[in-house]
């Protein structure tokens, strides 16, 4: 446990004085241990440590608390102002429809999500349209008529195997049927795989999004930095969600990600069914990560 | 690394990183880099260009050695019977060796391979075992495969297209059946068949949701009462991408139901999947396939050395 580790390194000092920099230095070896084991990017780390390091060092010592737990509100404090913004919203466009493109890497939870989202946007009013722009995997037709009839919402199905073409068709007829908002699910794909990312770009190209969200599985590892990245790089990110955090993962990939591409987290996935879906909140979100 | 002169903490402070930055974990890096340390120390190593290679070694022998652990069933201290396990069950379930070439000389056990494929939601399960049972019928073997995810949404309809495929039949139900009772049904239909190999498909899971767990379990308690031995794999498929909580699914997984192996899928990408050198130093989980890519024939079996080389290159 973090605060006891930090209860060890600290119990020299008695509540009078200021943190030395040794005595930080030591606690900063535990936090660098503990975002790690968070599955925050090492690097991330790096820069996370040097910038709360010289932060905690010459910090009054108060009486009421003990050092230990100074430090762990400094690097808390630090970690909520990192991860940005509490509940950013989808943002909606100035003339309709909007339209929401999830992407993301194989089995991040992208089908269910869309799903997610068209009963989250539906109870705050909108008319949401599902487009099937997953050409590829086995039954992900089958699969998200089914989700989408748990909000329930339509599928746009498109004729075809052309994701692009279904995505352009779908945004086209959608005024004409009085759509106000479209979720495309996009087939998931390797950030390193230049003819599927190609694609994504022509869809955007095609269709213009108002939001294009990566989706990114709660638990990835240090490979969320490259990941994130390239779809930075490549596509452009409007925000994150992430998902399968009702599981005991630590979630440093959040922070991760934000610290590579200053988008927002929005949502959080809490489960597999069409409700299981929060708003992201800073607070939570660094108590997870520090454990 | 090529840079250093000698042989001193921040060569190690980079390897260790190394390591961390391919997901092996705080703990487990710190552990084999001691061992590192200790053979540069017994052995009088003095030129750093060794060490990646001392290092290299250590890794491939970890996995090496959770492979070799399953294969010495006497390994296994005496009485210990696995958690799912009733006492009238599987006899013969700790003397069946584990490499792919077993498979072909599956007459020593008497009728059919059981193979049921775990994980959490999402890490490749049912695209894996369309690859596997590809592999086997290539192989000569008699496949059949059971969807057993009576829960997610299309989950037989996904299996169906890989069990054409690959020129298998599917044994399923309708949506919302009992997995168990589903993987009954299979088992019998692919004794009657003479079928050489089941694979089991089973919905997504969270490691930490218990009752979900107990359905495995439940599963291998009426697959073992059909056919004493059976499931005589249960393999956990592990996204390449997974961090530390891969090491949490492991063990989870393996208290609950005795894992027989991992398969480590979406290596194709760029996550180096380190977390499977925590799970065989911890665990002794051998990791027996990895998953390339997406269609039928990206999978291959897991081999130490070029996994191990791979970490540095
Ligand atoms: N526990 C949990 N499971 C989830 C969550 N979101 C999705 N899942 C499950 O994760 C698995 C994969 O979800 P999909 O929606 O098929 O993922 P995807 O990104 O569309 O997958 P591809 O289209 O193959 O790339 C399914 O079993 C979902 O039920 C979540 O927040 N929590
Ligand atoms: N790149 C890559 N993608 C893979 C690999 N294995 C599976 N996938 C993809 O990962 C996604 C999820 O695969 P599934 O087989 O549905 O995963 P699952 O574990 O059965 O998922 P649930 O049943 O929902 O828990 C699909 O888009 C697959 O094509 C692999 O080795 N490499
Ligand atoms: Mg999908
Ligand atoms: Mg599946």
């Amino acid at each position: 446990d973090l605060t006891e580790k930090l209860g060890d390194v600290f119990r020299r000092l008695r509540g009078y004085g200021r943190l030395s920099e040794k005595d930080v230095r030591a606690a900063m070896r535990e936090i660098r241990i503990a975002l790690l084991e968070a599955d925050v990017n090492y690097r991330v780390v790096k820069d996370f440590i040097d910038s709360v390091q010289s932060e905690a060092v010459g910090e009054r010592v108060t009486k009421s608390v003990s050092p230990g737990y100074q430090v762990i509100k400094i690097v808390h404090d630090e970690l909520v102002s990192l991860l940005g913004g509490e509940g950013e919203r989808i943002g909606f466009a100035a003339s309709p429809p909007t339209v929401i493109m999830l992407v993301g890497l194989q089995g991040c939870g992208k089908t269910t999500l869309a799903a997610k989202l068209a009963h989250r946007l539906k109870k705050a009013g909108k008319r949401p349209l599902l487009v099937a722009c997953d050409t590829r995997r086995p039954a992900a037709r089958e699969q998200l008529a089914i989700v989408a009839d748990q909000v329930p919402a339509p599928v746009f199905f498109g004729d075809g195997t052309d994701a692009v073409e279904v995505a352009a068709s779908a945004v086209k007829g959608a005024r004409e049927q009085g759509r106000d908002l479209l979720i495309l699910d996009t087939g998931g794909r390797l950030h390193i795989d230049d003819e599927l990312m190609d694609e994504l770009a022509r869809m955007k190209d095609a269709v213009h999004p108002t939001e294009i969200c990566l989706v990114a599985d709660g638990m990835t590892g240090q490979d969320a930095v490259q990941v994130a990245k390239e779809f930075d790089d490549r596509l452009g990110i409007d925000g994150v969600i992430l998902t399968k955090l009702d599981g005991d993962a630590r979630g440093g990939a959040a922070l991760s990600i934000r610290a590579v591409t200053g988008r927002p987290i929005k949502f959080v996935g809490v489960g597999e069914k069409v409700g299981d879906l929060e708003e992201f909140i800073p607070e939570r979100m660094a108590s997870r990560i520090l454990g | 690394l090529r840079g250093r002169a000698r042989i001193d903490d921040d060569l190690f402070e980079e390897l260790g990183e190394i390591l961390i930055s391919a997901d092996v974990g705080v703990a487990a890096s710190e552990r084999i880099l001691d061992r590192v340390k200790s053979r540069v120390r017994s052995n009088g190593v003095d030129d750093p260009g060794e060490i990646p290679r001392l290092l290299q070694e250590e890794i491939e022998e970890i996995l090496e050695a959770a492979s070799r652990r399953l294969t010495a069933p006497e390994k296994r201290p005496p009485g210990e019977r696995p958690r799912w396990e009733r006492p009238e069950a599987g006899e013969g379930a700790d003397e069946v060796p584990v490499t792919e070439a077993s498979m072909a000389a599956k007459e020593g056990t008497g009728g059919p391979r059981v193979m049921m494929v775990v994980g959490v939601n999402g890490t490749g399960k049912t695209t894996t075992i369309g690859k596997l049972a590809k592999r086997y019928v290539d192989e000569g073997q008699r496949v059949l495969v059971a969807a057993c995810d009576t829960y997610r949404a299309a989950a037989a309809e996904q299996l169906q297209i890989w069990a054409d495929r690959a020129g298998v039949e599917m044994v399923g139900s309708h949506s919302g059946a009992d997995p168990a009772s589903v993987a009954y049904d299979a088992l019998s239909s692919t004794v009657a068949r003479g079928g050489d190999v089941l694979l089991i498909d089973t919905a997504g899971r969270l490691h930490t949701r218990t009752p979900l767990m107990e359905e495995l379990r439940k599963m291998k308690r009426v697959l073992a009462r059909l056919h004493p031995g059976a499931p005589h794999d249960t393999l956990l498929v592990l996204d390449a991408t997974t961090g530390q909580n891969g090491l949490s699914q492991c063990r989870l997984f393996h208290e609950a139901l005795d894992l027989t192996g991992i398969v480590l899928a979406k290596l194709d990408g760029t996550a180096r999947g380190g977390i499977v050198i925590a799970a065989a130093e911890e665990l002794g989980i051998p990791v027996r396939y990895v998953g390339t890519g997406e269609t039928i024939a990206d999978i291959a079996e897991f081999d130490p050395r070029s996994f191990a080389a791979a970490l540095f290159s």
